[in-house]
């Protein structure tokens, strides 16, 4: 049709419209190669190993439709106005660096234009300086316990220099001030040379 | 704490707190995970040295120890529920891995979900209390996702009503199966049925390996470790050879499938149910790629906090390393993607609770999208999540890469699930499978429902690439 299915790119129904199409349009496309090599008479197996890249395509372009249609649907039940906020601009930004990854699939498809990939990517980057004042508070909501973390450069405190100091200190390797093998190896090495 | 943490946790413009209830649900349910995550933090019986710091065989036991009392605790706190069983996992677990792992999910699923009445009340409490201890044993040394291509045989032999299981080949040799290799005494193992001189196709059947009491292996079972691996060091991933084993013909999982005593076999009345617990596991495996990419990201984007290096203006003092827009541009994508996958992995899990209901009522109809669409989502979530946490990891500069970051054993631990339960291209094919037979259905006038249902247009419309 030539013009661009999505009319604004902020607009999070027009975007998960825009991965529906190029998910129709990969299943489409793969659909119509692997039947019209078996219209040629080659035989199913044969034509479905020699799509088999385009039909994997076409089940990822699926997938990621489901996965931005979940993630927009799940907004309409956050009630809380800063939550809904700061999960809007994730939701947005998951989508357009999906499509800023996949933009090949979404301008073939007609379904974005040049200039509208172009502020696709400005788009992207204007929502990392939204994001990241909230960045801290965003992991802390998956509410990991460090515990679960196991990870001294994640610590929930933010210690992590002297912690990761007291954790090297405690590695076998350190149980003696000179490990066994330099007696029994490197002194004898060095009185021979 | 770290005065930089401090001053981003201030200037949040949300409360952490409303969105981890969303993430759980709800309050309550924060609540109850917070109340469950005390339980095995106040308890000195789960402290252990770092596993790091330990010989392969030494947090095998660590491991086997904490899994015993994972068990005794959970009794004694009376926590049944799966979820609260999940929680209390997990916390013990951190990003260990659990050698009774296999015993609470598959071959506990397996009994569920596969064996009659008769054959639940038999198995079913002898797997309660650990006196039969299962993994399931499916993936041979030649042989993976393709089932079909299984070798391993059990042949029905009428005049003493017994299956003879035999690994005809070395690639035939069960392998990989997760606390197989030192500690189940029995396997759900998957084998080609032979019976009346014809091959049934796959069926499952209960194997006893190991004898219940001293442990040693049975006679013509050859089984043990299959050694280290990338990850999984506390998990005896082992081998299984049968060198035609006698077992009884009630041996054989038969709520769908069965094999009269004369050996006459009755199919199952669809081969999907064979796969429900695998359409399970994959559910569960989406929620997964969320999990381990949100601790990944907890861990990046906290340190990024922290670290200071380099500098944005000459002479000014170095600034956290979060206020890069290269660094933002590595990370916040992915933080998107971990909470997408939240909530997909909050809406398979749903979806499978309730089509599996549908199931258990004889109602198929939504279980070959469930399949395609579990098949795809494990195969999507856990590639961007797997290509996510190495992003993370590299993110933390050089101390991403000691293990005290967490993020290798985070990596480590969950990269087998691109491949394990059905190897990502092969799960992608099965989706393909499931689109063009939409497809095809809605070309030729049917209106489909459901997640596909977008190709009730497509035949219409001329979708063509745009010439620009």
């Amino acid at each position: 049709s030539g013009r661009s299915v999505v009319t604004d790119i902020n607009d999070l129904d027009s975007l998960v419209e825009a991965y529906k199409q190029r998910a129709a349009w990969s299943v489409a496309s793969a659909s119509r190669s692997f039947a019209a090599d078996m219209k040629r008479g080659k035989r199913k197996e044969d034509a479905w190993n020699k799509n088999s890249v385009d039909l994997v395509r076409a089940s990822e372009a699926h997938c990621h439709y489901v996965v931005v249609r979940l993630f927009t649907s799940k907004l309409s039940e956050i009630l809380d106005v800063a939550a809904h906020r700061i999960l809007s601009s994730l939701c947005l930004l998951y989508a357009l660096h999906g499509i800023s990854r996949n933009a090949g699939d979404f301008l073939q498809v007609g379904l974005l234009s040049a200039s509208q990939i172009e502020q696709v990517q400005q788009r992207i980057k204007d929502l990392l300086a939204v994001i990241r004042p909230n960045a801290v508070a965003l992991v802390d909501a998956f509410d990991y316990t460090d515990s679960q973390l196991g990870s001294v450069l994640g610590r929930y405190d933010g210690n992590v220099y002297d912690n990761m100091f007291e954790w090297a200190k405690k590695s076998p390797l350190n149980k003696t001030q000179v490990h066994e093998s330099f007696h029994k190896y490197l002194k004898p090495l060095q009185s021979k040379l | 704490m770290n005065p930089d943490l401090s001053r981003e946790r201030a200037t949040a413009s949300f409360n952490p707190e409303t969105i981890t209830h969303i993430l759980d649900g709800s309050p309550e349910r924060t609540r109850r995970r917070r109340e469950i995550e005390r339980l095995v933090n106040d308890d000195p019986s789960f402290q252990h040295e770092d596993p790091n710091f330990l010989s392969r065989s030494e947090r095998y036991e660590v491991a086997i120890k904490k899994s015993a009392v994972m068990v005794q605790k959970m009794r004694e706190h009376g926590i049944s529920d799966p979820e609260e069983i999940y929680w209390f996992k997990r916390n013990c677990l951190g990003s260990q891995t659990d050698p009774l792992g296999l015993h609470y999910s598959m071959f506990t699923d397996m009994l569920n979900k596969q064996c009659s009445d008769s054959q639940r009340q038999k198995w079913l409490p002898l797997a309660r209390n650990l006196q039969a201890i299962g993994t399931y044993a499916q993936t041979e040394m030649g042989h993976g996702t393709h089932l079909r291509g299984l070798e391993t045989t059990a042949t029905y032999d009428p005049s003493t009503q017994e299956f003879i299981l035999n690994s005809p080949t070395v690639s035939s040799i069960k392998w990989w199966p997760g606390g197989l290799g030192k500690t189940s005494n029995h396997a759900v193992v998957l084998a080609q049925l032979y019976t009346q001189g014809e091959c049934k196709g796959l069926q499952a059947f209960i194997v006893p390996i190991r004898h219940m009491g001293t442990h040693e292996p049975l006679p013509g079972v050859v089984v043990g470790d299959i050694g280290p691996k990338f990850g999984f060091d506390e998990t005896d991933n082992g081998f299984l050879k049968f060198d035609k084993v006698r077992i009884p013909r009630e041996n054989m999982l038969m709520k769908y499938a069965q094999v009269e005593p004369d050996g006459t076999y009755v199919k199952p009345v669809s081969d999907k149910l064979t796969y429900g617990t695998m359409v399970f596991i994959r559910s569960m495996i989406v929620g997964d790629s969320a999990r381990s990419l949100s601790r990944a990201c907890t861990i990046a984007v906290r340190y990024s906090a922290v670290r200071h290096q380099s500098e944005i203006r000459a002479g000014e003092p170095e600034p956290q390393i979060l206020d890069f827009q290269t660094q933002q541009y590595k990370l916040f994508p992915l933080l998107a993607t971990a909470y997408a996958f939240q909530f997909v992995g909050s809406y398979m899990s749903q979806t499978y609770h309730r089509i599996t209901g549908d199931i258990q009522q004889g109602n198929l109809n939504e279980l070959p999208e469930l399949h395609a669409l579990s098949a795809g989502l494990k195969a999507f979530t856990t590639w961007a999540a797997n290509t996510g946490i190495e992003e993370c990891r590299m993110a933390c500069g050089g101390h991403g890469y000691s293990r005290c970051s967490g993020i290798p054993d985070i990596y480590v631990t969950f990269t087998p699930a691109c491949t394990y339960e059905g190897e990502n291209t092969v799960m992608m094919l099965q989706t393909a499978r499931f689109l063009v037979k939409s497809y095809t259905a809605a070309v030729s006038g049917e209106r489909l429902s459901g997640m596909v249902s977008y190709l009730n247009n497509v035949s219409s419309q001329r979708l063509q690439p745009q010439p620009l």
